[in-house]
């Protein structure tokens, strides 16, 4: 029975450490898609996409566009609820997305 | 006793790393099937029209949304600098990263959902790199269970 | 008071960011002096499932 364990948690860590391997590079492939220049310009949805992502007509769709490291803090004030949104590497653009 | 009864432990902690492991393989290979489609898409619709959209008309990535009900009412302070924002909501309100948006557009070919048609399975299998292709014909039917030790 | 703090700014982060905040919100029994007791109905619909 040991043994049979020892096999098995053997096998289990080569596929843990295939698993690291493979999110390591899934990573990388990602990070070098999104930061290539002309997917940088090709990496946009339109008003209608948004819009189509809720099927009832009554959302109203706030977009938020942050600089990277933007903190948003939700809190539980006594009624309602608060998000505040800090940003340390530039002004952040929000606005609704229009209906048509 | 005592050290298969350890080795008993080390083995639940191993399964246990997997499958979270496996569930953060799952979400980047959908996220980069959905970012992928997305920029083909945009190409096209470009070249298609043989010119870029308006720019008011775009929301480029990254991007996060907040959507509420109309009858919500929401007060908004802004500094002078647009650094800092806080909004006070009086009703329920959801937040969606951008990826999560592309996921509703269906630009993720319902991996997310175990649910692909043969068609979409061959687009997706063909956008990742072969030693991810076992893992993106398993999420066509549902989440990833297997660790594939070969790109086979 | 519940708080919760995210990072925004980067695409392709982690899928459950903020399922924590959308659970907190939505959890919450919303029987504001304004609407009286909030009739959940009415409530924001549930986003499109596909």
């Amino acid at each position: 029975f040991y043994q049979d364990l020892q096999k098995e948690v053997s096998e289990l860590t080569e596929a843990e450490e295939k698993l690291d391997e493979l999110i390591t590079k899934c990573n990388l492939q990602l990070k070098l898609l999104t930061e290539d220049t002309q997917n940088k310009k090709l990496g946009y949805v339109m008003c209608q996409d948004l819009r189509r992502s809720f099927d009832s007509p009554d959302q109203l769709v706030i977009v938020i566009r942050a600089p990277a490291e933007t903190q948003m803090q939700v809190s539980e004030p006594s009624e309602g609820y608060q998000v505040s949104l800090k940003s340390t590497q530039g002004p952040i653009d929000v606005f609704l997305c229009p209906e048509n | 006793a005592q050290e298969c009864q350890n080795l008993e432990v080390e083995r639940q902690r191993r399964l246990e790393r997997i499958k979270q492991k496996q569930g953060q393989l799952q979400e980047l290979i959908l996220q980069q099937i959905a970012f992928k489609r997305l920029v083909q898409r945009n190409r096209a619709a470009e070249q298609h029209a043989g010119r870029a959209p308006p720019p008011n008309s775009v929301i480029n990535l990254p991007f996060i949304i907040v959507n509420t009900s109309k009858r919500t009412v929401i007060d908004c302070s802004i500094s002078n600098d647009k650094f800092e924002y806080l909004f006070n909501f009086d009703n329920m309100f959801e937040i969606h990263d951008d990826i999560e948006v592309l996921k509703r557009m269906g630009m993720a070919c319902g991996l997310e959902a175990g649910r692909c048609s043969p068609e979409d399975l061959k687009e997706a299998r063909a956008l990742v790199p072969k030693a991810l292709e076992p893992y993106v014909t398993e999420m066509a039917t549902g989440p990833i269970t297997n660790v594939y030790m070969t790109g086979a | 008071r519940t708080r919760i703090l995210v990072s925004i700014g980067e695409s392709f982060g982690t899928s459950d960011k903020f399922q924590k905040i959308n659970a907190m919100v939505n959890s919450r029994d919303w029987s504001l002096k304004r609407y009286g007791c909030f009739d959940r109905n009415s409530a924001s619909k549930p986003l499109k499932r596909l």
